[in-house]
């Protein structure tokens, strides 16, 4: 654990005398090297470290018996702070249509949260319609039709040959005219590298003005996190990120790249393949995952 | 690129970086430079383009491998191909993707649709065998995917068929029910087939980070893996990890996907890689 990684290193360092800056750096080495083990992006890393360096050269610490767990203290309330501090969940109102677009990379679990959070709204008295607009991926409407089933929630999909903004728009006309107060559009997986995919998801949001537009990340992405990402926003502008399985043992730190290389919040995390696996992000969790 | 600058302790920094943010994680990432550093020092190397080329034949010395892996299927039939590995990582894309390949060398190809849990996975695998022009072998949705195995791998022995491609669940590596699933899944194949024609590969996604090494470690002590098939190298990611795994494992990369059409599968070429790293 790095509580007690840092621990020891500076109660080897007392040893050999009065500790000093010497001893901050070698235990923020750890720190770094834990974070870049959790897959917290390089840049990130030591932009994180030069600020609680600057929170962990004080006197006061310095001279404390307990320098070691003090510091993993200020770096878990920095990481919390830097994850966003304080939950932040998806915001609707409730009597009018709003529309939730998820995007991502391949197999980050889009079509799995879509189903997921239609029946979690479902449960909350919402009346959710899930639209199936990956056209590509064989059988992708089929898995919507399936787990949106299960999730007794309907699902809104392509006739034979239509596009994605053809679909949604229909989805979008039918919505109003069935009372439906959420729409969910799942969207194909896609390389931000991929212009022609990136600008399909351009038209959708310039067409509809979504309430959500969701980053769908896995919690394993290692350090191309923060590009995929960055892209993502620059060129489409994501609301909020969903980071998915979590119930994995990835440490997760490419949400700490995420969130504070686009400022964007976290706002719901996938923890299994059931439909039950979704859950409130919660910063102060996360972080401690991070540092392990 | 670096290739101007003078040879000081920010031109090395500056070329760990480049392995760091590929993924290679800390350790090796650090292990190659501290070798690359000596040998620097030792020869008494000036020459950026040269330090970076040293560097690059380092990287591939781990990852090039003794035995010399091609495509050809290997004599005794039916020979068998094992995709393992976490949800999402494109097992049934390369599934579909080695069927065709094998289909176009002539050969008398099945798959298996041995995840019988994940909605429409079968149809997605259907799809596949379709645009492959191949048999495949199913049972209904939520049945034991280890009877599907054996059901398919019987009916490759009775009908002399050359390649079976056997598709299975995404699973991650600490749900250790999945991983006793896995292992039933590759016991029973060796009830029907022997060791040496079973190729078990776990197919990696390149985006993934430092937790694709506990996937190798885990799904090795499962099913005994003969390599990794990295997936989504056509994107930004590098999929450095695959260093880390072969220097602690001994795991060779085999094949790589690169996009999610029937044709992009290629054999893992080392030196290409690499290049790729720097590029
Ligand atoms: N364990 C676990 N598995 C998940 C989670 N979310 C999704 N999955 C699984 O991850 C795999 C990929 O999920 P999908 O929903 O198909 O992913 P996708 O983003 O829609 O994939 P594409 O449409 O191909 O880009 C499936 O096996 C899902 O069951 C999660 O939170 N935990
Ligand atoms: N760009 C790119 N996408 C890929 C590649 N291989 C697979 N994909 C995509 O990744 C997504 C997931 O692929 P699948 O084949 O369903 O992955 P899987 O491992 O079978 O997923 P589960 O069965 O749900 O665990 C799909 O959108 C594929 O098209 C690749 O080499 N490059
Ligand atoms: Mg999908
Ligand atoms: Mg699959």
């Amino acid at each position: 654990k790095l509580s007690d990684k840092i621990q020891n290193v500076f109660d080897r360092l007392r040893g050999k005398g009065r500790l000093n800056e010497k001893a901050v750096e070698e235990g923020l080495r750890e720190i770094r090297m834990a974070l870049l083990e959790a897959d917290v992006n390089y840049k990130v890393a030591k932009d994180f470290i030069a600020r609680v360096k600057e929170k962990s050269v004080g006197e006061e610490i310095l001279k404390s018996l307990t320098a070691g767990q003090q510091i993993v203290r200020i770096v878990r309330d920095e990481l919390t702070e830097l994850l966003g501090g304080e939950t932040v969940e998806i915001e609707l109102e409730r009597n009018r249509l709003n529309e939730i677009l998820l995007i991502g990379l391949q197999g980050c679990g889009k079509t799995t949260m879509a189903a997921k959070m239609g029946m979690k709204y479902r449960e909350d008295g919402w009346r959710p319609l899930l639209v199936a607009l990956d056209i590509y991926r064989p059988a992708a409407v089929e898995q919507l039709q399936k787990t949106g089933a299960q999730a007794n929630v309907p699902v809104f999909a392509p006739e034979s040959g239509e596009k994605p903004m053809a679909i949604l728009s229909r989805a979008h006309e039918y919505a109003l005219e069935n009372n439906i107060d959420i729409l969910i559009a799942d969207t194909a997986g896609r390389l931000t590298i991929d212009d022609e995919m990136m600008a399909e998801v351009e038209e959708l949001t310039q067409a509809i003005d979504f309430d959500e537009v969701l980053l769908v990340v896995d919690a394993m992405t290692g350090q191309e996190a923060v590009t995929v990402a960055e892209t993502f926003n620059s060129r489409i502008g994501i609301s909020g990120c969903i980071m998915t399985k979590l119930d994995g043992d990835a440490r997760g730190g490419a949400a700490l790249s995420v969130r504070s290389v686009t400022g964007v919040p976290i706002k719901l995390i996938g923890t299994g393949e059931g439909l039950q696996g979704v859950e409130v992000f919660y910063p102060e969790r996360m972080s401690g995952r991070i540092i392990g | 690129t670096t290739l101007h600058k003078k040879i000081d302790g920010a031109f090395f920094d500056e070329l760990l970086d480049i392995l760091i943010l590929g993924d290679m994680g800390v350790e090796t990432s650090e292990k190659l430079i501290d070798q690359l550093k000596r040998t620097v020092k030792r020869d008494k190397i000036r020459d950026a383009e040269e330090i970076i080329n040293l560097l690059k034949a380092g990287i591939q010395d781990i990852l090039k491998s003794d035995i010399v892996y091609t495509a050809e299927i290997p004599d005794k039939r039916p020979y068998v191909i094992m995709l393992t590995g976490v949800n999402g990582s494109g097992k049934t894309t390369t599934a579909g993707k080695f069927a065709r390949r094998y289909k176009d060398a002539g050969l008398k190809v099945m798959m298996i649709a041995a995840d019988t849990f994940r909605a429409a996975a079968i149809e997605q695998l259907e799809i596949w065998a379709q645009r492959a022009d191949v048999d495949i072998v199913k049972q209904k949705e939520g049945s034991d995917p280890s009877a599907v195995i054996f059901d398919g791998l019987q009916k490759a022995v009775a009908r002399n068929y050359d390649v079976v491609i056997a598709d299975t669940a995404g699973r991650l590596q600490n749900k250790s029910h999945l991983m006793k699933e896995l292992e039933k899944i590759k016991r029973t194949s060796l009830k029907k087939v022997d060791e040496d024609q079973i190729l078990s590969l776990l197919v990696l996604d390149a985006t993934t980070g430092q937790n694709a090494v506990s996937q190798a470690l885990i799904f090795n002590d499962a099913v005994k893996l003969d390599g990794i098939v990295l997936a989504k190298l056509d994107g930004t990611a590098k999929g450095g990890i695959v260093v880390t795994i072969k220097d602690r494992l001994g795991l060779p990369v085999l094949e790589a996907g690169v996009g999610e059409k029937i044709d992009d599968l290629i054999p893992f070429d080392t030196e290409a890689y690499v290049d790729g790293l720097f590029g």
